[in-house]
């Protein structure tokens, strides 16, 4: 009865643009709205930007060295040892393990199957609209459908008239009001697709960030002092269409300032649009009265370069490509439980003007990293903590190589409020 | 003390160079592994020989390196390693 639930959600791609963490041009209420409730790590590092690598290590609490993931092509359990994950030492202990969206990178890495039946009580869910993501559904200028990297759509335009990150969070929220009445547990991951190229998002969203509002990154250019091995290429943006049309210069481009303006404005309008699908997600945990019973733990796979440093996209070791949002809520011990009938995270519209300004909840400035991912939830959710990984472990099949982060919450402040709440 | 954490990253490239496969090296293009130490001061980076076939980093065939301190260049534009080279401000750095 008294054990807690875990909701975790994994953010594809999603940089530092957060109010909560000081980008005062973003518009990301129900995210500031949750970090107002929770510890928020101000200095958490992926340990390789880019996604399967990161998630892979992550989800099973080793670093990349150990996975032996630098790439896409191998299934840790094959490639290096019969690693547990995450979910899998949750339904280990009794939770019911659900999976929705992008959480596992798909394909080799995770087994062609999310790691199923491994790391998941019931099978996978992936959104139908997924597999128009990289089709021609971007309205050009022209009038004609293209592939393109900037990609603000009209809803009644698309396949299947949806988008992959709002059929994830209604298959969430299905899944939560199932579990509100079950005897078991739950551990539900839930990933989100936006940001990751390309910027396909409801097109409304590009009006909170007017272009002309929208500056270029402080430091635009290729640093003279940065070894060529160091810069990464973005190779994968040159390929949309919109991209190519531009015709630029292998490697060091630079992309036309206009463009420049206009990606990092989908990029941000692509982040609000996200934050509306948290919203939804965290509403409905206030509405199944599970926010009492609930760890929030919300994070993002790597960063994103928006052009600083004449780069774009993730796979360098800059910190805007390392550094990822990490907050938890946990119930009664981040924030006060919620009093008889008021809610802990009701929706707010990013259109709303009156929005006011959230209060900032407990920080902590230390450096973290993603790998304690494991450590953490396991000691938050009262379990036991897997016992520190050996030097190698590759023959270890429980362990983690990243420590516990439960020291940095500060739950006497908590008491005090009590205290003074009584 | 938060002057103590540090955090790891690493990043695998398949040559000194640019080149169409330099953001997503295949396992056996990977020749340099840049491993990142982070901390509140300052981000350091060697970017070093590695083995694809026995996953081992040659720690003392540098290709290249950057340092970076984050008070007086948050924005890591300027790379401080080459002048960092045989001082001892190298061993003062290491936790």
């Amino acid at each position: 009865k008294d054990t807690l639930n875990v909701l975790l959600i994994i953010v594809d791609d999603l940089r530092l643009s957060l109010g909560c963490y000081g980008d005062k041009l973003i518009k990301s209420p129900n995210i500031d709205q949750l970090a107002s409730h929770s510890l928020l790590f101000q200095n958490a590092f992926a340990q390789q930007a880019v996604c399967a690598p990161s998630r892979v290590s992550f989800l099973t609490g080793r670093r990349p060295d150990t996975t032996r993931l630098y790439d896409f092509n191998s299934y840790w359990r094959v490639q290096a040892g019969n690693f547990s994950t995450i979910p899998q030492y949750f339904k280990e202990n009794g939770y019911v393990t659900m999976s929705v969206g992008k959480v596992f990178h798909p394909g080799i890495s995770s087994n062609h199957s999310d790691d199923s039946p491994y790391s998941w009580s019931v099978p996978p869910y992936h959104p139908s609209s997924e597999k128009y993501e990289n089709t021609k559904t971007c309205r050009g200028p022209d009038g004609e459908l293209h592939a393109n990297l900037i990609c603000p759509v009209d809803m009644a335009d698309i396949p299947e008239g949806t988008l992959p990150d709002k059929q994830s969070t209604e298959q969430a929220i299905q899944l939560l009001e199932k579990m509100k009445t079950s005897a078991s547990p739950f551990f539900l991951a839930v990933g989100y697709h936006k940001p990751h190229i390309p910027f396909r998002y409801p097109k409304e969203f590009q009006k909170l960030y007017p272009l002309e509002n929208i500056t270029l990154a402080p430091d635009p250019q290729v640093p003279a002092g940065l070894p060529p091995v160091a810069y990464n290429p973005w190779m994968d943006i040159r390929l949309r269409e919109d991209v190519q049309a531009l015709n630029l210069s292998v490697p060091y481009g630079p992309i036309p300032v206009d463009f420049q303006r206009k990606i990092r404005q989908s990029y941000f309008a692509s982040v609000s649009y996200l934050d509306t699908q948290v919203g939804h997600l965290l509403s409905a945990l206030d509405d199944f009265h599970l926010a009492n019973s609930t760890i929030v733990a919300f994070t993002s796979d790597h960063g994103w370069s928006l052009g600083e440093h004449g780069q774009w996209a993730k796979y360098s070791n800059f910190d805007v490509a390392t550094h990822v949002p990490l907050m938890f809520y946990a119930p009664g011990r981040t924030a006060l439980l919620p009093e008889a009938g008021k809610k802990l995270f009701p929706y707010i519209d990013p259109f709303d003007p009156a929005s006011e300004l959230m209060e900032p909840g407990q920080q902590a400035v230390d450096l973290v990293e993603l790998v304690s991912l494991f450590p953490t939830l396991t000691d938050l959710a009262g379990l036991h903590v897997p016992p520190r990984c050996p030097i190698p472990s590759f023959h270890v099949e429980l362990c983690r190589e990243g420590q516990s982060l439960l020291k940095h919450f500060r739950f006497n402040d908590l008491e005090k409020d009590l205290t003074l709440r009584d | 003390n938060p002057h103590e954490s540090i955090a790891y990253s690493q990043y695998p490239r398949p040559a000194d160079y640019p080149q169409w496969n330099s953001d997503k090296p295949s396992l056996k293009d990977i020749k340099v592994m840049g491993y990142s130490i982070r901390t509140i001061d300052y981000r350091y980076t060697v970017w070093v020989g590695f083995n694809p076939h026995d996953f081992l980093a040659n720690f003392s065939d540098v290709h290249a390196g950057e340092l970076y301190f984050v008070d007086s260049d948050p924005l890591q534009d300027h790379n401080m390693y080459n002048d960092s080279q045989g001082g001892d401000l190298l061993q003062s750095l290491i936790p």
